[in-house]
């Protein structure tokens, strides 16, 4: 089963 | 004050449509280079980013920055109102707190505007950091499009699986298991209709199926459409608006669990 990351794991806040 | 004009309404309409089932509401900040959009979906899975440069519009005025929250099933109600071939105008004063929206028909003899009150939405702007893809595809927009509606029937996911020699499409679930390939095209007459496939290296990634089939409500906006790739980093799905900007989806991969 593969689960769904999430987009601000990646990208920092600025 | 602010003052930003487009030769026709359907532009407005399709950036809209390409950005709504993402987003109930977003800020435009505009400045004197453009106007910039950058917002995630409900559940921080996606990341929109919609660039419009000034030099695009028939007239762009912005004197000072301004950040523009606005509800965007309140402007798809306005936009309803217009006609595909009218002008359309954006207007605001310096911090106001409604933005004026104007349709003028081709001949002048129908002007309508409305009034939208803004939003103060909290805005968490992220970095994207620059990124060295392993692999860009460049792709018809349509032909993505059809890939992400026929897979999403087989499973929620779907496997995006690039190499030198093309890039597959895979989805597995109940039913049994879908597999498209698309190779790189040889020599096509019109461009629009090539597959380009630039690779550094290998990259296989899983995607949910419904982010990508919200992405492909940009269709109308392109011709062609562009996949970056890089193992355990956001998909970027991207359209190119022509002569005015581009709208770019980020999409967090799922991972083994």
């Amino acid at each position: 089963k593969s689960k769904q990351t999430s987009i601000s794991s990646f990208f920092k806040k600025e | 004050m602010f003052e930003a004009r487009l030769g026709q309404a359907t532009i407005l309409k399709k950036i809209l449509d390409a950005i709504k089932d993402l987003l109930n509401e977003a800020t435009f900040d505009c400045s004197d280079s453009g106007i910039q959009l950058q917002a995630m979906d409900n559940s921080h899975v996606s990341l929109v980013s919609l660039t419009l440069r000034s030099d695009g519009f028939d007239k762009f005025r912005c004197d000072r920055n301004l950040s523009m929250g606005m509800n965007l099933g309140s402007m798809a109600k306005i936009l309803k109102c217009a006609n595909n071939e009218d002008n359309v105008t954006m207007k605001a004063q310096d911090n106001a707190d409604t933005v004026t929206i104007m349709f003028e028909s081709a001949n002048q003899e129908k002007v309508s505007d409305y009034e939208m009150k803004l939003m103060n939405l909290d805005q968490e702007h992220l970095g994207i950091p620059e990124t060295d893809f392993s692999c860009v595809v460049r792709m018809p927009a349509m032909e993505f499009a059809r890939i992400c509606r026929d897979l999403a029937q087989f499973s929620e996911s779907v496997v995006i699986c690039c190499t030198k020699e093309g890039v597959k499409f895979s989805a597995s679930g109940d039913v049994g298991t879908a597999n498209i390939k698309l190779a790189q095209t040889g020599s096509v007459d019109k461009e629009e209709e090539a597959v380009i496939i630039e690779m550094q290296e290998p990259v296989t990634l899983t995607f949910a199926c419904r982010y990508l089939n919200a992405f492909t409500k940009a269709t109308p906006l392109s011709t062609q459409v562009q996949l970056s790739m890089c193992a355990d980093v956001p998909l970027v799905v991207e359209y190119a608006i022509k002569d005015l900007g581009h709208i770019r989806y980020y999409l967090a991969p799922k991972i083994e669990d």
